[in-house]
């Protein structure tokens, strides 16, 4: 079982210690203020209470025998660096740290972090694509600007058969799969073939190139 | 255009409205911090500071004419909560809201309000998911306990075709490509078939059943 430290138990590092503690990591939960150490010291394997800016308290703690720490300090920047800093002084093997903004993040990697966490953005930027657009549902990034996209079969291809659609021949996109929508919720559709007909609130898992993606859901809109 | 106003110009709330706005939305960001509106006035269409928990100061800008009202406000539970609970007063037809913890989440879906953001979380997740499973690099979740999985090629198939893996017939799992490293990062590799044999450092993204594809890492861990 991993040993891992975290640093920080504000919404962010408390449910990432609670998570890791739930699949049997080992966790050292670590914050400045008592009732946050009260109120976590149930569901981890050990939780203190210091400040993680005091070199001596963190190596008192043998912090450098954990295979990672992660830094969930978040509105007190100097503090989240500070620490950080400290952390690579005592030659702690791997540090994972958050940042709030682009000027944060530049810093970390100035400072050789490039295991960098920043959950508002991350959430932000889906919550902003979604809003956009809303017949993504979920979407998977590859190399090469190739996508595993998730979307609501758009208007034009209802009522006709993937065959007459075309998928492969006429937009050089693959199909992964079918989700039909049941009674109780949606369900993989066992074998599309050429014969297979879209519905309406079918969704489609499809692979391929980013520009051919955004063109067959534009031509079919 | 779609036009969205968001509440809360933290690092949450602020990251949205940017991202709505470079994507084409008409956004109108509120806050009640003079220098958090400041800061964002020139990023969004519209930025006014008042207080959210006025029910006339929102009404008086226009609010029910948004297509969606997106409330990020963090650290002041009450303040989130009388602030939805007065859009859904004045008629919002679509309210978007950030919940911290499962109790604010509750308390929000027995509102009614079924689009509850919860950024801290849904990270927290993804990290602890991806410290404990480090093999694991993407994941999407699908109907049916169904996956689409990039990993690491396990250590037990290196150097060996995939006609001899059998990842279909050993394992019923689909293959959906092949990342291969060079030089400059990692490429999606052409058409692989049962000749294809794998290396090191080699990713693959396969399609199945969790229970198949946790089986695959196991026995070839
Ligand atoms: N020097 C420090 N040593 C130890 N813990 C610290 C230190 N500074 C801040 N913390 C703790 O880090 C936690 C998270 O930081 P803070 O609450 O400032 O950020 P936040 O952005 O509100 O976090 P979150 O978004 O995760 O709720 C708090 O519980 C705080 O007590
Ligand atoms: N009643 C209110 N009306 C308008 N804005 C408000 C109100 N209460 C809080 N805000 C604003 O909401 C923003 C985000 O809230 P806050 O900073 O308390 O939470 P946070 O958890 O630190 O946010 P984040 O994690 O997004 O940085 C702040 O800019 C704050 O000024």
């Amino acid at each position: 079982a991993q040993k891992l430290a975290v640093i920080g138990m504000g919404q962010f590092g408390g449910a990432i210690a609670r998570r890791l503690t739930e699949k049997g990591s080992e966790v050292l939960a670590i914050d400045n203020d008592e009732e946050k150490i009260e109120a976590i010291k149930d569901d981890v394997a050990y939780a203190v209470t210091l400040d993680s800016t005091d070199k001596r308290a963190l190596d008192a703690q043998n912090i450098t025998d954990m295979d990672a720490v992660v830094v969930c300090i978040g509105a007190n920047f100097q503090a989240m660096l500070l620490t950080t800093f400290i952390l690579q002084e005592l030659g702690v093997k791997r540090i994972i740290a958050r940042a709030q903004g682009s000027t944060q993040r530049c810093i970390l990697e100035k400072m050789g972090i490039n295991e960098i966490l920043q959950p508002e953005e991350e959430v932000a930027n889906n919550v902003a694509e979604q809003l956009t657009n809303p017949g993504i549902l979920m979407c998977m990034t590859l190399p090469d600007d190739f996508e595993i996209i998730e979307i609501k079969a758009p208007k034009a291809v209802l009522g006709r058969t993937l065959g007459d659609i075309g998928l492969r021949e006429k937009y050089q996109l693959n199909l992964i799969t079918l989700l039909r929508k049941s009674e109780e919720g949606y369900h993989i559709q066992g074998i599309p073939d050429a014969h297979t007909q879209l519905v309406a609130d079918d969704l489609i898992v499809i692979f391929g190139k980013r520009k051919y993606i955004d063109r067959f859901i534009e031509i079919n809109r």
